[in-house]
Order: C-alpha cells, then structure tokens, then sequence
C-alpha cells in the first residue's frame, strides 16, 4: 500500500 | 495603482488553464519583481509557483505591492473572452475590490474591459527551501505529456525512475502494467527535442497520475519540461515561460507504508 504525502511536510509554512 | 501591460496576452490564458483546475483561488502578488502566485490544491498534495517577471511585460506599473484575491474560474472565463492575439492589461487600484482585465486588438480597432470582483482569500506562503537533487530531467513536454496521458489509462501511479540508462516511468493497474524508458538523446539541430538526463545518483518516487496529468496543462506553454527528482522531497515539474518566467509544480511523493 502506498500513502499519499502531504505538500506540508516538505514545505513550512512561515 | 497597478497596470500591467502584457503584448503577448496568450501567454496568460496559457497560464489560467494550466493552473484553473488544480488551484480554484489564490492571491496574485504584484510587486516591483513581477506577478507572481503561490497556491495549493485543495487536498495540500501539489503546489503552484508562478513568476511572470516585471521585465517580461511592455509596461509594469505597481507602485507597492498588491495581492489580489482571484477565483481563477472566473478568471480564466474573462481570459477566455480576449483573442489569440489580444494584448492584455491587467489594471487595479488600492482599496477597491475589482480588477480591470483590458483586451486591446492587434490594430487598436477594438478594445475590451472586462471588470471582476475580487475576494479576500486567506493563504500563507510557504517557505520552499533551495535542494539538491539527485536527478534532473529535461525532456520535450509534448512527449512527458503523452506519456502520463497514457499511463493514466492503465493505472492511478507512477513510479518515475532515473538510472544511468535513461529515466523509466512505471505503472500498474487492473488490467496490466506498462513501463516506458527514455534514453538520453541530444538533438543538435533542435535542442528542444532532447532528452538530457543530469544524474547526481539514482532515483526512484511514486506519484499520483491525476496531478501529473494536471500538469501537462502546461505543455502549451513550453516545449521543454524539466522534472526534478530527490527521494523524500515533492518533484518538481516545471515549465519555462519564454523570456518571462516560470510556472513549477511541486507534487507530493506517495510512500509505502
């Protein structure tokens, strides 16, 4: 099974 | 005050229906640098980074900056009323809750003012930091385009691999599987059809077809595509606008559990 990763984990926010 | 002057007014509606379906509002900043967006989908799973630089349009005016509340929908229905050869103004005002779309004919014989409301849209910029990645692919767009079209039809992801041999894309569905390789393969006569791999070291991530898929929105933009690949970091697609700027789209990796 694959999850989808959200685009907030990788990016902050400031 | 704000009016920008775009000659070559095609390239934003290229841009509004490269974005229109994955984004539904965002803020356009104007500044001194140029008109730029940052925004989400709906779901945080892919962002939208656009810069169309201040040097690229015939007249830029914005004496301080101004984000402006845009439902890209309604947008692109405006857009989609000026002519392939239209030069585009985008006016606004401090204060007012409007902005002027103007469409100007090639030969000044019809000009057009399209007016839409603006709305208060809270979002926040999220900071991207500057990565190495390990691979970078620059292949020609149409033909990235064609490959995730057809990958769609046979599954919902794609592992995107790159190798010494070239970059594989791999998916897996119901009715069977598909995997297509590209090779390096430089054209001198027309370095936009070439394949240029850049490797650091091999790669390999798993991504949603659907917001691939909604990327090549974008083909129409540019000839070239350039994707960057690190594990554990969203890939980025992007797509050069000539001599004005960029729209990339970053899209979260889906991990095995």
């Amino acid at each position: 099974m694959t999850r989808q990763k959200s685009i907030l984990s990788f990016f902050q926010k400031p | 005050m704000l009016e920008l002057r775009l000659i070559q007014g095609s390239l934003l509606k290229k841009v509004l229906e490269a974005i229109k379906d994955l984004v539904t509002e965002a803020n356009f900043d104007c500044s001194a640098t140029g008109f730029s967006l940052q925004a989400m989908d709906s779901s945080h799973v892919a962002l939208v980074a656009l810069l169309l630089r201040s040097e690229g349009f015939d007249h830029y005016r914005c004496d301080r900056n101004l984000s402006m509340g845009i439902n890209l929908n309604n947008m692109s229905k405006m857009l989609r009323c000026a002519g392939p050869e239209d030069i585009i103004t985008i006016k606004g005002d401090d204060g007012t809750d409007t902005v002027t779309f103007m469409f100007e004919s090639q030969k000044q014989d019809k000009i057009s003012d399209f007016e839409m409301k603006l709305m208060d849209i809270d979002s926040e910029h999220l900071g991207i930091p500057d990565a190495e990645y390990q691979a970078i692919v620059r292949m020609p767009s149409a033909e990235f385009a064609r490959i995730c079209k057809d990958l769609g039809s046979i599954g919902d992801t794609v592992v995107i691999s790159v190798t010494k041999e070239g970059v594989k894309f791999f998916t897996r569905g119901d009715v069977g599987s598909a995997n297509i390789v590209c090779r390096q393969n430089t054209s001198v006569d027309k370095p936009e059809d070439s394949t240029v791999i850049e490797m650091n070291e091999p790669v390999s991530l798993t991504f949603a077809l659907r917001y691939m898929n909604s990327f090549t929105k974008a083909t129409t933009l540019s000839e070239v595509v350039t994707i960057s690949l690190s594990s554990e970091l969203p890939v980025v697609v992007e797509y050069k606008i000539a001599e004005m700027g960029y729209i990339r789209f970053y899209l979260a990796p889906k991990i095995e559990d």
